[in-house]
């Protein structure tokens, strides 16, 4: 009875998964293969199919009411949601237009992914039933953290999808961007390339996510016992998954819990990353969502 | 709270991106 509630709780964790993330791994690693049957996503390798590919978006205004008193720049995004000329100035060169534009649709993607990641969570059994500031400890917490596993299925090492897949945007043209632009996506390749040989399915993150999300250990939580609880019933759901779904894959539980150390190291130098833009791009704000999640995190 | 008054709205209500 105990593993059926396990299962039990893995496919409602997986239902909600499959209704908050609307690019799953199974859809993206079909596109890269690929094999997806729809057309291959357009591919952004310099600035002039990055221009090409603004056509291929629609634009989606960033909201921006502290532009004045924040500057500062862009989440990481797993996906490019519509490039906009809300923050194209009419100084610098079209190449600075067109990075900054690029970023801040970056953002636009990151806070709509940010919900994604809330309305999930709120399904997790029990997440809501705790105290609400710690849920949003929580939240502040795991979101980037969730964000860098879910841009992992996107990527390989030649480059990533972006805007839910429909383009492919390759790993040497955002490295060839200006500093710190241009490095702050190589951790985030690197991290998902190992990650990726672990060949989870979406079953699998699924319940790394929940796991993710319910992390104990954050600064500042006022109940952390129940925390604990909600996550070693998931913890033990994501064992029993794994031991169905990877029979001969050995220490893969140990593995994926090692990742979260790894993680937590690349949201450290993605807030750095932060910082640096902040000094740096006098044109850039950030959204208030993301400020909130940022300021007085690590 | 007011630190985080839009991830406390995300938690409570289901906010519509445009909301954002």
């Amino acid at each position: 009875p105990e593993a059926a509630d396990l299962r039990a709780l893995s496919r409602h964790l997986y239902e909600a998964y499959l209704k908050n993330f609307p690019l799953t791994k199974a859809k993206a690693r079909a596109i890269l293969s690929g094999k997806a049957g729809d057309k291959a996503p357009f591919v952004i390798h310099d600035m002039k199919s990055l221009m090409e590919g603004e056509q291929f978006i629609n634009c989606r205004q960033i909201p921006c009411q502290e532009h004045h008193q924040q500057q500062l720049a862009p989440a990481l995004a797993p996906g490019l949601a519509g490039l906009t000329e809300a923050h194209c100035g009419s100084d610098g060169n079209i190449s600075d237009e067109l990075e900054l534009r690029f970023f801040n649709s970056c953002q636009s993607r990151s806070v709509e992914a940010v919900r994604e990641v809330t309305e999930f969570a709120k399904s997790i059994p029990g997440f809501i039933d705790l105290d609400l500031n710690d849920q949003v400890t929580l939240l502040k917490y795991g979101v980037i953290e969730i964000l860098i596993i879910m841009m992992a299925p996107l990527m390989n090492k030649d480059g990533t999808l972006i805007s839910y897949g429909q383009i492919f945007m390759t790993r040497e043209f955002l490295k060839s961007l200006r500093k710190p632009f241009g490095q702050m996506m190589e951790p985030k390749f690197e991290f998902s390339v190992k990650f990726n040989t672990l060949e989870l399915d979406d079953n699998d993150m699924t319940l790394f996510l929940a796991v993710i999300i319910l992390s104990g250990d954050r600064p500042g939580l006022l109940n952390v016992k129940p925390i604990e609880r909600l996550q070693e019933t998931v913890l033990h759901s994501l064992e029993l998954q794994l031991k169905i779904s990877h029979p001969d894959s050995l220490q893969l539980f140990a593995k994926l819990l090692q990742k979260m150390t790894d993680l937590r190291q690349i949201v450290t130098d993605h807030v750095h990353f932060i910082q640096l833009l902040r000094k740096r791009e006098v044109d850039m704000c950030l959204h208030p969502l993301l400020q909130e999640i940022m300021k007085d995190l690590y | 709270k007011e630190k985080h008054k839009i991830l406390h709205q995300l938690l409570q209500n289901n906010t519509s991106p445009g909301d954002l």
